[in-house]
């Protein structure tokens, strides 16, 4: 299972 | 935040400064793709629905904001202002062979289905191929003006600086993003032929010709 990536980029 | 992200930040932020300022003082957007500024509009505007949601800096938010307002600001500019100087004749990508695919990969391979999810992952896959409209333009009448080949640089550079961010990121955050990644070495590897002809024409100051 892949964690959701953080959206912190543009 | 590191060195590779902000910088890719400013050459994107450049881009889009250095387009909406030669169609302001030229009052022309000749050689400009219509249809690849729809397809950014599209991208800002499916990525940054999570500024309603989530917030992460004010840096984050105010660039976010920053690119929706240009975008629009953008299409305004060739749509309805300067719509007399649009070249329609020579912006004849059709998008749907690129709004499809990325709406149905979009389906296939995506972290989560949640809405904003499914819009971000749509957004990511949409960005890596916006340009080809605007390439297919430079390409059909083989020539830029050298105020939009330094924009198409920019616009390439950015992503390409973004593919050293998660190299970066990896090792020092363990961070890493596959469909980001993917998507963003698909993107920069279509500015590839477009570098090449800019380091060798445009940075020793001659035009930006296509070879014949």
């Amino acid at each position: 299972h892949e964690n959701k990536a953080p959206k912190d980029e543009l | 935040m590191n060195i590779f992200r902000l910088l890719g930040d400013i050459c994107h932020l450049v881009a889009i400064i250095v387009l909406l300022l030669k169609i302001w003082k030229t009052r022309s957007c000749a050689g400009i793709s219509g249809k690849s500024q729809i397809l950014f509009a599209l991208v800002y505007t499916t990525r940054y629905v999570d500024l309603f949601f989530t917030y992460v800096s004010l840096y984050n938010s105010v660039m976010k904001v920053i690119f929706l307002a240009s975008s629009y600001a953008t299409l305004y500019l060739i749509y309805v202002k300067f719509k007399a100087t649009y070249d329609f004749n020579h912006d004849t990508f059709r998008i749907e062979f690129l709004l499809i695919p990325c709406v149905i990969l979009s389906l296939l391979i995506t972290h989560d289905y949640s809405p904003v999810e499914l819009l971000w992952t749509f957004s990511i896959y949409l960005e890596a191929v916006a340009i080809l409209p605007q390439l297919f333009m430079v390409s059909k009448t083989g020539e830029a003006e050298t105020i939009t080949s330094h924009y198409l640089f920019a616009l390439g550079a950015y992503r390409a600086l973004y593919i050293v961010n998660w190299i970066y990121r990896y090792y020092t955050e363990s961070f890493i993003d596959g469909i980001a990644v993917v998507a963003g070495i698909i993107q920069t590897i279509l500015y590839a032929d477009f570098f090449y002809l800019y380091i060798t024409k445009v940075l020793k100051g001659k035009d930006f010709k296509l070879p014949a």
